[in-house]
């Protein structure tokens, strides 16, 4: 089984 | 106040087409240099980010920064009144709480305007690092949107991979399983027809088809589409739009649970 990942885990909060 | 004119609306109806299908809402961030729009869909799995230069519009003028929240459903259904061959300028006054869009018939004839209420949205802005891609893609924007519509077909998630050799597309799942290799072009007679692969190593990654089928709607606006990616880091689809911008869809890969 294959999960979404979320794009906080690679971008950074401004 | 803030004026920007565009001799075509179609432009700015396609962008919309490429965005509404993730955004509700968005803000239009206005200042010098042009209109940028960052935004997450609602599951925070893809990135939006679409940039308007100045210098692609017939006119514009932004004396402020200046920040335009809008619903897209609504903004949609303003810009579905303008015709194609018509010019459109939005406006809003500083520190205004509607933009006004105003749609001109070529001959001048018919000239119709638009109010719109904007909304403050919270936003929360993502900062995109610089990366060194190991692989980037660049393929006719209608195949990559074929591949992707035939794919879904057989499943929920596609595999991209590229090689030296060339990219390769595959699904499974019930019904069985496809794969789409291109290889890469030696020659050919339209540029935008070509498949030209930039490679430093090799890079195997899944995404989910729901959003690959959801930044094709952005096809309209290029001839041509940009994939990059790297292990690990977010798929990078990118659709130039001649003489003003671009659109960037930023999504994260599926990984193994």
């Amino acid at each position: 089984p294959l999960t979404q990942t979320k794009l906080q885990n690679f971008f950074t909060q401004i | 106040m803030f004026e920007a004119r565009l001799l075509r609306s179609s432009i700015l109806k396609k962008v919309l087409e490429a965005i509404k299908d993730l955004l509700t809402q968005a803000t239009f961030d206005c200042d010098d240099n042009g209109i940028q729009l960052q935004a997450m869909d609602n599951s925070h799995v893809s990135l939006v980010s679409l940039t308007l230069r100045a210098d692609g519009f017939d006119k514009y003028r932004c004396d402020r920064n200046i920040s335009l929240g809008m619903n897209l459903s609504s903004m949609s259904k303003i810009l579905k009144c303008a015709g194609d061959k018509d010019t459109v300028t939005m406006k809003a006054q500083d520190n205004a709480d509607t933009v006004t869009f105003v749609f001109e018939s070529p001959n001048q004839e018919k000239v119709s305007d638009y109010e719109m209420k904007l909304m403050n949205l919270d936003l929360e802005h993502l900062g995109i690092p610089e990366t060194e891609y190991s692989c980037t893609i660049r393929l006719s924007s209608a195949e990559f949107a074929r591949i992707c519509r035939d794919l879904s077909q057989f499943g929920e998630s596609i595999v991209i991979s590229c090689t030296k050799e060339g990219v390769r597309f595959s699904a499974s799942g019930d019904i069985g399983s496809a794969n789409i290799a291109l290889a890469q072009t030696a020659s050919v007679d339209k540029e935008e027809e070509a498949v030209v692969i930039e490679m430093e190593e090799p890079v195997t990654l899944t995404f989910a088809c729901q959003y690959l089928n959801y930044f094709t709607k952005a096809t309209s606006l290029s001839p041509q589409v940009q994939l990059s990616m790297s292990a690990d880091v977010p798929l990078v689809v990118e659709y130039r739009i001649p003489d003003i911008g671009h659109i960037r869809y930023y999504l994260a890969p599926k990984i193994d649970d």
